[in-house]
């Protein structure tokens, strides 16, 4: 995955991502494709949650899932999840949460909660920054004010960092994929750099829907496992996705 | 070779509105009413997404089949899970029974597919 919360120079909050998913299992040779992505993009919904006819928020999801990866309450804060590797991974959490330790969030319930209960932008960071989780996570977190933006990096019981969009240090945009931001991506998936080299070159002033789309468009942050773009303007209350193909040549990841 | 053209581009412009190869369709919008009990929140939109669910499932059995060939993964799975839904917090284990039912796929999968986060960690 790779997301991107970016300010333009009048103050307004961007929120962008890929939703990448599927690797390793399966891949169709003859279609030169990962099976489950694939199957995945016909099951991509945007659902606007409703309470007493009134949104409640927005979300990009995959129907059948009723946790979410990608949403926005509009008007106070946006919010996406990236998958994060460890070897403490989440299938200790599971095998504990099995066994009775049932003190760990699932992180979709999580990021589902906080969408729908949370009512500032600090709020939501406090809950998913101090939430005991079940697996590790990046929660990469939007506001709607000029320096509200912010990449959580969750271990399972612990928030290991949050980094924080800082306009006064010229860090207009946070971006982060699937790897630990102070430490370098996997050489042979990065897509980090080419990702922000894009991000630098349009620059601050050219951010907008149009520019962030661009971005996500280039190999390889588009890539085989691109299920969907979702690209979410907090202060407009937009929220637009689309299926993505990456049609060879085109990296695996 | 992922750093290098065809595999690296030069940063895309133009490519919005979205077309082209890289495209491959709209999303389509849904309303889900939290008014509504969690049993039946999800319903209709699960009524039109059925089949692609299931195939996702049937997907996700094959793997777990082809992790451990004697399909007892598939049966532990069918049998534990379900036992297990009363214990999420509220609504899930409800809107989850829901998607279930909808979907006539057995819970235990349902929740599989709910989990996989978590599973797919490792």
């Amino acid at each position: 995955c790779t997301s991107v919360v970016a300010e333009d120079s009048s103050g307004k909050l961007y929120h962008a991502r890929n939703l990448d998913f599927g690797l390793f299992l399966g891949w169709d040779v003859k279609n030169s494709s990962w099976m489950i992505t694939e199957l995945l993009r016909p099951l991509v919904v945007n659902v606007n949650f409703v309470r007493n006819n009134k949104t409640v928020f927005m979300s990009t999801s995959f129907a059948g899932y009723v946790g979410m990866l990608t949403g926005m309450k509009p008007g106070i804060f946006t919010l996406t999840m990236n998958e994060r590797f460890s070897l403490d991974g989440g299938y200790i959490g599971v095998i504990e949460w099995i066994l009775g330790d049932r003190d760990g969030s699932w992180m979709s319930f999580l990021t589902r909660s906080v969408l729908e209960n949370a009512t500032s932008y600090d709020e939501a960071k406090a809950l998913l920054s101090k939430t005991q989780i079940l697996a590790p996570a990046y929660f990469i977190l939007g506001g709607n004010k000029s320096g509200d933006a912010c990449v959580i990096t969750r271990s399972r019981k612990s928030c290991l960092d949050i980094w924080e969009l800082d306009t006064k240090d010229d860090r207009w945009y946070v971006l982060e994929t699937n790897y630990d931001h102070w430490k370098p991506p996997l050489p042979i998936d990065n897509r980090r750099d080419p990702a922000k080299k894009c991000m630098n070159r349009t620059g601050q002033k050219n951010i907008s829907f149009t520019t962030m789309y661009d971005v996500l468009s280039t190999k390889p942050v588009l890539n085989k496992l691109t299920t969907y773009t979702a690209l979410m303007s907090v202060s407009d209350g937009k929220l637009e996705a689309y299926l993505r193909d990456c049609p060879d040549p085109c990296v695996p990841w | 070779a992922q750093d290098v053209p065809p595999y690296t581009e030069d940063c895309r412009s133009g490519t919005y509105p979205p077309s082209g190869p890289t495209y491959k369709g709209p999303v389509p919008w849904y309303t889900v009413n939290l008014d509504q009990a969690p049993y039946e929140r999800w319903q209709s939109m699960i009524k039109d997404k059925k089949e692609p669910l299931n195939d996702v499932i049937q997907h996700i059995k094959k793997l777990a089949n082809f992790v451990i060939p004697s399909g007892k993964l598939i049966v532990l799975v069918d049998a534990l899970l379900p036992g297990l839904i009363g214990k999420l917090p509220y609504p899930f284990g409800e809107e989850i029974k829901g998607v279930a039912d909808a979907a006539e796929t057995p819970l235990g999968e349902i929740l599989l597919f709910n989990i996989f986060y978590e599973v797919f960690t490792v």
